[in-house]
């Protein structure tokens, strides 16, 4: 299983719809200092329900949302092959994710294969192939320089977490 | 929960000798603080290299740091793999040599599984089967710029 | 006290303006939480480019985070000129172009006050007028391998 | 006024007697992971008296010692070029420090042009070119991130120290 392709729209800079192609290798992701390496990142984990908004160098859910021309929704969508039927799925899996703005807040919605689902059926199938919010399978930008400056206490908390 | 821990932690610290003696060359392990009551006490990165003296994480110089951290991630996630990796820009304190080493690594590790890193630097991108271009354009939109083959 | 606070802190303020609009393109501010009772509240650091909203340090990238801690650097170092200066790989987080404006600026500094500044990066390296080598030899000592001039 | 020479023995990595000539302009240092590079810029920290063992690296003061051939004495030495007078001293000023092993601890020694004085004396001197413990004309690895992860009120107690 890998991720075929990523659509993102109007979730943080990425204020026009962009479709971006994977592949089953490894791929490097550069441009400038500010250009929105590290968002896409973000929006990765954000689809997936991976991480909490801080996380996401976002006070709260709503500043996901492109703040250019007064955008109230983001949708992130990721693409998954599952040929090899890593997942109990089909031979494709899209996982999709909207945070819609209101007066009183925010909604957020998750959806599988087109379909609305909950953040727990989300994680439920994500488990089957070993990608849980605790895993290290994301290493976001500061994470080296967190692992080397906490405390032999908080270091073994990351093993006791896996355990 | 102990039994569980040690476990964990034992072959996590198989993993990470291994891939440690890989990536820097030197020798180095995980160390438990009381291996009686293990969450009574913390968890060490000790690293020596022949003629050296033990040094812990924290007398080490920046780039070793980072190694040795990164030999930990790598180590976990040879105990717990997934099918894709994102990283981002883990190769910042590196020098070129160590730079490289890494990008020879995730080169090797993406034959099973998807990577896909953020970097600045010019060995991972060329470790890479192609770069994916970002830049920022008109009223502070992100956008991608086209994919270069390697 | 509350005095002297608001004069540091408003020459260095005036400071970091300038510093940061020349490295960053964009226009930058020091702001206090409490300017009645500064010691109240916190200091923050906030940017905005044309059109794009400001932020605060909090919501930039990597590396305009660092740009915007350099100029603060440099605008208390303007503050309270030395006569020496020295760094220790401050230009890690940015790219190649941000890498450039910052050993510009370096240069530029270094008509009046001594600069050593350790870096891996090539854009400081080229701009400085010499580079001195270090390196581990046997028995795991540090010598210095000799100075080239550039 | 100017660092003119650094003579480093014993002190961390630096097991032989090195002396680094330096120049009144822009002087770059480089090397592989782990050579030296910061040892150095420790070494000017430590014999001006500008920082504790923290913020070098140690847990204690003798661990600053060479720890390869049971060497039990570091000794950093700064001549600095005073032509232009900004210290009220000779055209020529050296600063250096020896930290020696004892039974039952350390010794440190601090000297001015050869003559043994203290701590205080080499602070009062160097305060008349702006060089201070709280200054920021030396940025040490890992300042930069420090600046940025602190909360805005330890950012605005760096003003403070300064005012
Ligand atoms: N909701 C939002 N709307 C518009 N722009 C946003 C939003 N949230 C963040 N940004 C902008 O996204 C920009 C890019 O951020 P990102 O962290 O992805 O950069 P980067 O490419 O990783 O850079 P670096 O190399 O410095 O790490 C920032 O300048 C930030 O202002
Ligand atoms: N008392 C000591 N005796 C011998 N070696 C020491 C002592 N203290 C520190 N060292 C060694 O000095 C080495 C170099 O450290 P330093 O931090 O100067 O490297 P660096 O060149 O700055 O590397 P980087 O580019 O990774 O930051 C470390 O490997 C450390 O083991
Ligand atoms: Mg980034
Ligand atoms: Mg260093």
């Amino acid at each position: 299983m890998f991720i075929k392709e990523l659509e993102i729209h109007n979730f943080k800079s990425f204020g026009k719809r962009v479709k971006i192609p994977f592949f089953d290798d490894f791929t490097a992701v550069s441009g400038p200092n500010g250009s929105g390496k590290s968002n896409i990142v973000d929006s990765v984990l954000f689809c997936l329900g991976l991480s909490t908004s801080r996380t996401m160098r976002a006070e709260k859910l709503t500043d996901l949302i492109f703040n250019g021309d007064g955008a109230n929704e983001a949708m992130v969508k990721v693409r998954f092959d599952n040929a090899d039927a890593e997942l109990p799925a089909d031979t494709e899996v899209t996982v999709a994710r909207k945070v819609r703005r209101t007066a009183s807040g925010y909604y957020s919605y998750y959806y599988l294969d087109g379909k609305p689902c909950t953040l727990a059926d989300i994680h439920e199938l994500l488990s089957k192939a070993c990608i849980t919010p605790e895993g290290y399978n994301v290493v976001l930008q500061g994470d080296i320089t967190r692992i080397i400056e906490v405390s032999p206490l908080e270091r073994r908390k990351i093993i006791d977490e896996i355990a | 929960k102990k039994e569980a821990l040690l476990t964990a932690f034992n072959s996590i610290n198989a993993n990470f000798k291994d891939i440690y003696a890989d990536l820097s060359g030197a020798t180095g392990e995980l160390a438990l603080e009381n291996y009686e009551d293990p969450f009574d006490g913390g968890l060490f990165i000790r690293s020596w290299q022949q003629g050296k003296h033990v040094q812990r994480i924290e007398g080490m110089s920046g780039g070793e740091k980072s190694l040795a951290a990164l030999a930990m991630i790598f180590a976990i996630q040879r105990y717990l793999p997934a099918p894709f990796y994102m990283f981002d820009e883990i190769d910042m304190f590196l020098d070129g040599a160590n730079a490289e080493r890494v990008a020879r690594m995730i080169k090797k590790l993406s034959v099973n599984a998807q990577f896909i890193v953020v970097s600045l630097r010019k060995p991972m991108i060329e470790a890479a089967s192609r770069t994916i271009g970002v830049s920022m354009q008109e009223g502070n939109i992100s956008s991608v710029t086209g994919v270069k083959l390697n």
